[in-house]
């Protein structure tokens, strides 16, 4: 929560922060293959969305600063979407 | 609130709760205390009872684990993942984990034993993440000074298990909706630009990442600022921001505090003992002039001089005519006044003295 902070390319180490934090706390599957993401619409973006929606922020499907600011905050490990 | 896929929950109310091992961090008594809290915070506003046992199995078994501890849910080191419960049922059924790789504490700093458990007790009894920003089973950890059930969480819990038996039913919190038309306003102020506006434990402000306008605690900036802010206003060519409570105020630097505050409004502006607390004031960037309101009156304080001018208190019909007698809150923006009573907020012309615009106080939020 710093000061609306420039929305900064994301590096590396955030998609990967996105890609653990989706598959622990949405659901995402980490077999989904490269491949089926091109066909199919990407799994990634669909609970990013949901992701964004549960805290409230823009619903864009995209990890800008704002969302990963918020993945990085400590928080209980029970995941927000049912099992 | 969220109850939990399926609806989980204990059909006997009456359960133990056993802490099988113990957090190097604090004195086993802190944590005793800390965890018999959280229990007390649900059984209070529900049907359910605990008992803390010492021996054998319980409907609710405590421990501080690190790393894989083997129930498919391994803890991830410091930060991040903090603890994790499973919803109600037999064996592991209602369990909490605490990640041993964090600092437990009973204060502010991380991360505050009391506050988790609370939390995680949510899952045990049945409820899962709510997206209400002010409710415990809120998923971020954030310390707001107190622990305290919303009425969110009060109401979850009671969905599961029914009202509590105390005659007079508990109530907790609301989190103010900022699109609420009714939403009315303790304190604002301009801030490095921005705007903040305070309501009860919160702030809230516009920002371009969130659809609509930022809500959080205000202890997320300053963690030792008190809850339900009176006034607050900024003396921009000091970088300062000064929020009064009752007869003190606090001045802060950013999200620093300054040393020395609280300090006593009567030492520092000259008001008389019978002023009480402020309702609201505002600093005139142009001249120097700060503006407090006090129930119908208004005082003028020289910032430069330091000292309160005289002929006043004067009424605040007198130099802003057509606001009323009563002010909640006021900021300066481009040279205007903006004062809010109530859901109504006056764009207030200082130099021409007349009212230009009327508004909803919340017309700031994209609404």
């Amino acid at each position: 929560h710093s000061f609306p902070a420039a929305t900064s390319e994301t590096q590396e180490q955030d998609v990967e922060t996105v890609q653990k934090y989706l598959e622990n706390y949405y659901n995402l599957k980490n077999d989904a293959k490269q491949v089926e993401r091109q066909r199919n619409n990407d799994p990634v973006v669909e609970k990013l969305k949901q992701m964004q929606k549960f805290f409230g922020l823009k619903v864009t499907g995209k990890p800008d600063a704002e969302t990963l600011n918020v993945m990085k905050q400590p928080r209980c490990g029970v995941p927000d979407m049912a099992q | 609130f969220v109850l939990t896929q399926g609806s989980p929950r204990w059909e006997d109310t009456h359960l133990t709760y056993r802490i099988e091992n113990y957090t190097p961090d604090l004195s086993r008594a802190a944590v005793d205390h800390a965890i018999e809290k959280a229990f007390q915070l649900w059984s209070s506003v529900s049907p359910l009872t605990f008992t803390k046992v010492s021996e054998s199995q319980a409907d609710i078994m405590i421990s501080f684990v690190r790393g894989d501890h083997r129930d498919n849910s391994p803890f991830d080191g410091p930060g991040g993942n903090l603890a994790h419960a499973f919803q109600p049922g037999p064996h592991i059924g209602g369990d909490i984990h605490f990640d041993e790789d964090e600092r437990w504490t009973n204060n502010f700093r991380d991360y505050n034993l009391y506050r988790v458990a609370a939390h995680e007790l949510g899952h045990s009894l049945g409820l899962a993440h709510s997206t209400d920003i002010g409710a415990l089973m809120y998923p971020n950890y954030i310390f707001s000074g107190d622990v305290q059930l919303s009425q969110d969480d009060i109401s979850g819990i009671q969905a599961i298990y029914g009202p509590s038996q105390n005659p007079t039913q508990p109530i907790g919190p609301q989190t103010p909706q900022v699109c609420d038309s009714k939403l009315t306003f303790d304190a604002i102020t301009t801030i490095r630009g921005e705007l903040m506006f305070f309501k009860d434990r919160f702030y809230m402000r516009t920002n371009p990442f969130y659809p609509e306008a930022e809500l959080n605690f205000i202890s997320v900036f300053w963690p030792h600022l008190p809850n339900g802010l009176q006034a607050a206003y900024e003396v921009a060519d000091r970088d300062e921001v000064r929020f009064f409570k009752g007869n003190k105020y606090w001045a802060v630097k950013g999200q620093d505090v300054l040393y020395g505050y609280p300090k006593y409004i009567y030492r520092s502006f000259g008001f008389p003992r019978t002023v009480k607390n402020i309702d609201a004031a505002v600093s005139d960037e142009d001249t120097g002039k700060t503006y407090f309101f006090v129930a119908n009156k208004c005082w003028r304080y020289d910032e430069y001089k330091q000292s309160m001018d005289a002929g006043y208190p004067k009424m605040i019909a007198e130099d802003f005519p057509g606001i009323g007698s009563k002010v909640d809150a006021v900021f300066q923006k481009d040279g205007f006044f903006y004062f809010f009573h109530g859901k109504r907020q006056y764009k207030f012309d200082t130099k021409t003295k007349r009212i230009l615009t009327l508004q909803k106080a919340n017309s700031w939020f994209n609404c």
